[in-house]
């Protein structure tokens, strides 16, 4: 479902180039629920927007479902995130002025769903994160743990077969990070492909592949399954 | 050295009322090592920014050095914040223009310390925390965990008495948080008062003292020393 070839991402900021992914091959296939770990600055999270479509690669392709996105414009772009990638990010990226429901909604505005459906499907989600009782607050009045939940929720709205979560759990106490976990699993039990990259190694229990990063190129790929 | 009196925080949201912090009390000892824990939304980054005097309490009193800082108008507390406590937000709260370099000097120039000296110490701060690389990197030109460190240092910057972090190894993998608790141990040792508040239980170990919060009140107070 998720396919890299030798994809390199540099970034160029004038006397100096970083060399964020230096090579990059590795092949996800649809259903499977993949660890990503590695070091601070290893490349992870630029890894992973590449993979949501929401950056392109310096050189090297990258086929969704078979597709080659360097042959996709932006807007074709952005419909394939919109209907087939769920993203959390690393540092939420909620809209300041939209309330945590909005927040959940917005997604399925660009869905073009009708709003009596998606008000109480945004309600359901943020339910089941926990977060019914801070429907109308907006991101300021929210704890980072709260944020990180509405963002989880945002990811689900258009239950996207893709779901790609950056340090889900970061901001999350251990009961609060479960349930998380518990939610994940649900989804990944009724065929989605779960990619989550991750600084807990208690997650390896959860997953079936872990790819390990290091200095912006794959150090190992490992099976789960039996640990 | 942080004494809190009945401290109550409660939100005013018009038809909704959230009562953040429900009447707490307790004393910090100068030279003690203090970890906060608790579920997420309990209250706690509202408790460590009202003892951080980046924010008032609704009612209560608190203390620092013995020093009620209800007495004080809006350029003592800052006074008092940039000469005695350095503090890492739980989402950094880096400035986007500045690069890391300069976000570190930052507290330096509200304290009046000369260019050349700032300059140096910043250096050897971010060299500590392992960005000696990225001095010159803007903060959306790093990671999420290389970010966290930057707070990290430019928390330190005016080497204060009393260091209150927010979930400051949230966003770092094992052995670079591990390389944070290294530095706050040192800190510790050399007689600062340190106050953490995270969701990862391993930091049971690196505290003396061990503060439960739930529901926006202290659940437990316990010691440590002999985990
Ligand atoms: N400006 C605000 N207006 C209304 N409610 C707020 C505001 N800021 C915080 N809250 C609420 O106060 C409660 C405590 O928030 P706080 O940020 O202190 O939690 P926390 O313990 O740090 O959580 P986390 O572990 O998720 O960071 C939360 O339930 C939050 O929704
Ligand atoms: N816009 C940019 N310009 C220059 N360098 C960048 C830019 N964005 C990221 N980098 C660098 O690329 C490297 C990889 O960053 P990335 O965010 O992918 O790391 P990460 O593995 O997610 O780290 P963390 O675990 O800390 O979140 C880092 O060393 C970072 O400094
Ligand atoms: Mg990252
Ligand atoms: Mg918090």
């Amino acid at each position: 479902v998720v396919e890299f070839i030798n994809v390199k991402k540099i970034y160029d900021m004038g006397e100096v180039k970083v060399e964020a992914l230096k090579g990059i091959s590795f092949e996800i296939l649809k259903g499977d629920y993949v660890i990503i770990m590695g070091p601070s600055g290893s490349g992870k999270s630029t890894l992973l927007h590449i993979m949501g479509c929401l950056d392109r690669p310096t050189s090297g392709k990258v086929l969704i479902d078979g597709e080659d996105t360097s042959k996709m414009n932006d807007s074709k772009l952005a419909r394939l995130r919109n209907q087939k990638i769920g993203f959390v990010f690393q540092s939420f990226n909620l809209l300041s002025k939209l309330t945590a429901l909005e927040n959940v909604e917005l997604p399925m505005i660009y869905a073009g769903i009708e709003k009596r459906k998606r008000k109480k499907r945004a309600i359901e989600l943020l339910e089941m994160v926990g977060l019914g009782d801070r429907l109308n607050h907006r991101p300021n009045q929210l704890s980072g743990g709260q944020q990180q939940r509405v963002a989880i929720a945002r990811a689900l709205a258009n239950d996207p077969p893709i779901i790609l979560a950056d340090e889900p759990t970061g901001n999350l106490d251990t009961k609060s990070g479960e349930e998380i976990l518990k939610i994940f699993k649900m989804l990944h039990e009724s065929g989605k492909t779960i990619i989550v990259v991750t600084h807990d190694p208690d997650m390896i229990h959860e997953g079936k592949t872990l790819i390990k990063i290091k200095d912006g190129l794959i150090e190992g790929v490992e099976v789960l399954e039996f640990v």
